[in-house]
């Protein structure tokens, strides 16, 4: 899966 | 951020804060499974862990920092100051087949195989569950006080505000967390009968009670 670590939520 | 999002977030708020008080000032914690708070603790402090490494906003930084007390708070609460009023006999569930499974699949699906990345999926996958031995134990005690539903309520509000943030992010900024999702809508699902409940009886000023 592409990666999406920047976390933005609580 | 957007409406949906912002309400969640303060309903989440809200059950945490009702939960605080409702223990600190009726000094009990009857009621109330020590267990979930224990994985809501693991859950936030598994989550926020880029407190330390990661700054996105003061709204963002300062809810974690409110979160993670009043759940380690919580936690003292019940198995502390007030650990003669927990009720460990209907406290009952076995949370070893929650974070067991979850630890696992949280190493398999993830979007990065990095220590951070792994914390935060276990963090979304344990969230979806963390609730369950709470439930368990209204089912075993066959009751809930109001002010215990209230709780639920707003704790099962939030989630599903966050689904309709999901919508509104992947509509207007393209944007969309399968993980989060699929968590989300789990978590969501397994308030429903608790929802059914407290729409049609504590709703109508009665009390919460499961046919024993």
């Amino acid at each position: 899966v592409i990666g999406r670590t920047q976390h933005d939520e609580l | 951020m957007n409406i949906f999002r912002l309400t969640g977030d303060l309903s989440h708020l809200a059950a945490i804060i009702i939960l605080l008080l409702k223990i600190w000032k009726s000094r009990s914690c009857a009621g109330i499974s020590g267990k979930s708070q224990i994985l809501f603790a693991i859950v936030f402090t598994t989550r926020y862990l880029d407190l330390l490494s990661t700054f996105i906003s003061l709204y963002n930084s300062c809810m974690k920092v409110i979160y993670i007390g009043c759940a380690y708070a919580t936690v003292y609460m019940i198995y502390m100051k007030f650990r003669a009023t927990y009720d460990g006999n209907h406290d009952s569930f076995r949370v070893e087949f929650l974070v067991v499974p979850v630890g696992g699949l949280a190493v398999l699906i993830n979007h990065d195989f990095s220590f951070m990345e792994i914390l935060w999926t276990f963090s979304i996958y344990l969230e979806s569950v963390a609730i369950l031995p709470q439930l368990f134990m209204i089912s075993k005690t066959g009751e809930a006080e109001t002010i215990t539903t209230h709780y639920l309520f707003c704790l099962g509000l939030y989630r599903a505000l966050y689904i309709f943030n999901w919508v509104w992010r992947f509509y207007f900024e393209g944007f969309f967390d399968l993980i989060a999702i699929v968590a989300g809508v789990v978590q969501t699902i397994l308030y429903c009968d608790f929802f059914y409940l407290y729409v049609t009886k504590v709703l109508k000023g009665k009390k919460l009670s499961l046919p024993a």
